[in-house]
C-alpha cells in the first residue's frame, strides 16, 4: 500500500470521525443530508459484499467494518435518536436521491468489466459513490451558516477520492499486474470534480479567516 | 487474477 492510498483512507476515516463527533458531542446533525448518508450506506453494502468471503488484509477487513458500522450508526442517530433527529433539516434535504440509485444501477448493468452479480454490484457502488455527495452539496448551498465540523467533513470527504486518484496513477506506474481500470478512474475523477466549487470556497474562507458560506 | 486487483481497495 502506497502513501497516497493510505492518506486517502485516513481522510475518509477522518471525515467519518468528524461527522460522528458533531453528532455525538453536539447532539446535532444540522446541515447534514440524510439522503447522502443513506446513499453511502448503500455504497458500502454493495461494495463490501465480499467482506466475509474475500480476505485481503486485516487492515482492509477492519476498515470495511468501520465504514459499514459508522454509516449505520450515523443513519441511526439521524433517524432514531430522540435529540439528534430533531435537528435534521428535512425541508432543506429535498434531492431526489432515488433517481441517482436508479440511474447508477442502470449504468452498472450496461457498463461494467464483467457481468457477474458481485462485479455489477461493485460497479454500481463505484458509480453511486461518485454522485452520493450531491444531496449534501445542495443542502450546503442552502445553509446560511455552515459550522466548522460540517465544512471539514465535506472537505475531508472530497480530499479522499482525490488522493485515491494519485494512488491509481502511482500503482499504474509501479505495479506490473495492476490493470488499467478506466471505469474507476473516470468515476473517481467525476467524484472529486464535484467538490471543485466547494474546495474553492472552503480554501477562500480559510485563508480570509471567514465563516464558510456558499453562494446561492 | 483479472477481477480482483481493483477490489483490494476500499
Amino acid at each position: 500500500m502506497n502513501i497516497f492510498r493510505f492518506a486517502g483512507d485516513m481522510m475518509h476515516l477522518l471525515s467519518v470521525v468528524v461527522l460522528l463527533l458533531k453528532i455525538h458531542k453536539m447532539k446535532s446533525c444540522a446541515g447534514i443530508s440524510l439522503k447522502t448518508q443513506e446513499l453511502y450506506a448503500l455504497v458500502f453494502i454493495c461494495r463490501y459484499l465480499d467482506i466475509f468471503t474475500g480476505f485481503i488484509s486485516l487492515y482492509n477487513t477492519i476498515m470495511k467494518i468501520v465504514f459499514l458500522a459508522s454509516a449505520f450508526s450515523i443513519l441511526w442517530y439521524m433517524r432514531s435518536h430522540k435529540v439528534v433527529r430533531q435537528t435534521y433539516d428535512k425541508d432543506q434535504d429535498t434531492f431526489r436521491h432515488y433517481f441517482l440509485i436508479l440511474a447508477c444501477m442502470v449504468l452498472a448493468l450496461l457498463v461494467h468489466h464483467k457481468f457477474t452479480f458481485r462485479e455489477v454490484m461493485w460497479t454500481f457502488s463505484i458509480y453511486l459513490e461518485a454522485v452520493a455527495i450531491l444531496p449534501q452539496l445542495v443542502m450546503l448551498q442552502r445553509t446560511r451558516n455552515i459550522d466548522n465540523l460540517t465544512g471539514n467533513y465535506v472537505f475531508f470527504l472530497g480530499t479522499y477520492r482525490g488522493l485515491y486518484m494519485l494512488n491509481w496513477v502511482y500503482r499504474y506506474l509501479t505495479e506490473v499486474h495492476y490493470h488499467h481500470r478506466w471505469l474507476t478512474w473516470i468515476s473517481g475523477f467525476i467524484q472529486t470534480a464535484l467538490y471543485a466549487d466547494f474546495f474553492y470556497y472552503y480554501v477562500k474562507s480559510w485563508r480570509n479567516n471567514e465563516k464558510l458560506q456558499l453562494p446561492a | 487474477n483479472e477481477s480482483d486487483d481493483s477490489h483490494d481497495e476500499l
